[in-house]
């Protein structure tokens, strides 16, 4: 698939959604 | 921020000869089989995999002998609620979770092998109203379950003796959790399918609902069979229960739908129909497992699907003794289960 009409991807998306979501 | 980009593949149309009949188990004592599944089965020093059939009161385990012959190990009895499927956990041996209920399960189960003392037992894990339950690696098991408030969504562990350990409670979304399905070589990470489209993220080890992504109006209903994490992008397999033949392919039977998980974003990848001559909406019992999906349509026949491909590469058509009603992936192998209501159970090498 075209990866650009996803937006910015980023390989750490597990680590940084935990870093960012409320505990 | 749905967008849909699906091109078609010609199917060349399903070999039946990918299918290959290994052996065939007979349970003679079943009255109306529910479920089938594999478990690892450890008692004299040797692990193999075993054959667990399920009938509505009571569950069998079958071990391999020579020459394609299956024997019942042991029959737990279950009298009082009807068993609704077998949840098996992926890598544990001589444990194997059951769930019972009426038209909604109502009590998750766990029978249990003990080589110590050459026992077999059974205890309840979970009851309650429950939507969705899943066996985990490292014998852990989640469910999804909902009081008239709220909904709680469990992640349970068990030891290797099949004792209960503490669970950990993860955030629930708003809407009922239908399925669930692990995000392979990610051990935290797990994501759900709800009622209403969308999947959700959490984070096992800490509880978090890390995010929700909307899967698209136009697939109702969508199922979570597999995901994994690649470049940066969430893979997830659905499956749509009330799959439909369509020429334009726009009801697929499977899809695999890449979604960003930091922008929530997502992108149709590759979808898998049904074989042509299946007309009519049909309703699909199946499972996935790696690249390859199962399912018994309605017309009694299952079709065997390679999702990376899109295209269905075999199909076994209704057996002469009748319909199929049941299709399961073995654990491990490359072997497909079929089974009929009558207790039959044959293993095809896929």
């Amino acid at each position: 698939c075209n990866g650009s009409d996803l937006g910015p991807i980023s390989l750490n998306w597990f680590e940084e959604l935990s870093a960012e979501a409320p505990p | 921020h749905v967008a849909e980009q699906l091109t078609p593949v010609p199917l060349d149309g399903p070999k039946e000869e990918s299918l290959q009949l290994l052996s065939k188990l007979k349970d003679s004592s079943s009255s109306c089989a529910v479920d089938v599944s594999t478990m690892w089965w450890e008692a004299t020093g040797s692990r193999e995999l075993c054959v667990v059939t399920a009938c509505e009161s009571s569950v069998s385990i079958w071990k391999p002998l020579a020459s394609d012959c299956w024997a019942k190990i042991y029959t737990w009895e279950l009298a009082e609620i009807p068993v609704i499927q077998i949840v098996p956990l992926p890598d544990a041996c001589n444990l194997v979770c059951i769930a019972l209920g009426d038209l909604e399960i109502g009590e998750i189960r766990l029978l249990h092998y003990s080589s110590e003392n050459d026992s077999f037992k059974q205890s309840l894990v979970k009851n309650g109203n429950i939507k969705a339950v899943l066996g985990l690696k490292d014998r852990r098991l989640v469910s999804s379950s909902r009081t008239t408030q709220e909904q709680q969504v469990e992640v349970l562990s068990f030891s290797e003796t099949g004792r209960s350990k503490d669970g950990q409670t993860l955030m629930a979304p708003e809407e009922t959790v239908l399925a669930f399905a692990e995000v392979e070589w990610m051990r935290d990470a797990l994501v759900g399918t709800t009622v209403v489209n969308s999947i959700v993220v959490w984070n096992v080890k800490t509880g978090q609902l890390l995010k929700k992504m909307h899967i698209g109006y136009s697939y109702p209903a969508s199922i979570c069979h597999r995901a994994y994490s690649d470049s940066g992008l969430l893979f997830v397999v659905l499956s749509h229960p009330h799959a439909k033949e369509s020429e334009s392919c726009g009801n697929p039977a499977f899809r695999v739908v890449a979604f960003n998980p930091k922008t929530a974003r997502s992108m149709g990848v590759m979808f898998s129909s049904l074989p042509p001559g299946h007309p009519g909406r049909q309703y699909l019992e199946g499972d996935v497992k790696d690249a390859s999906a199962a399912a018994v349509l309605t017309s009694g026949a299952i079709a065997v699907w390679d999702l990376l491909l899109g295209q269905c590469t075999a199909l076994l058509p209704p057996a002469p003794e009748g319909d199929w009603a049941l299709t399961r992936w073995a654990t491990g192998s490359t072997c497909l289960l079929a089974g009929q209501r009558d207790g039959t159970v044959c293993l095809y090498r896929y």
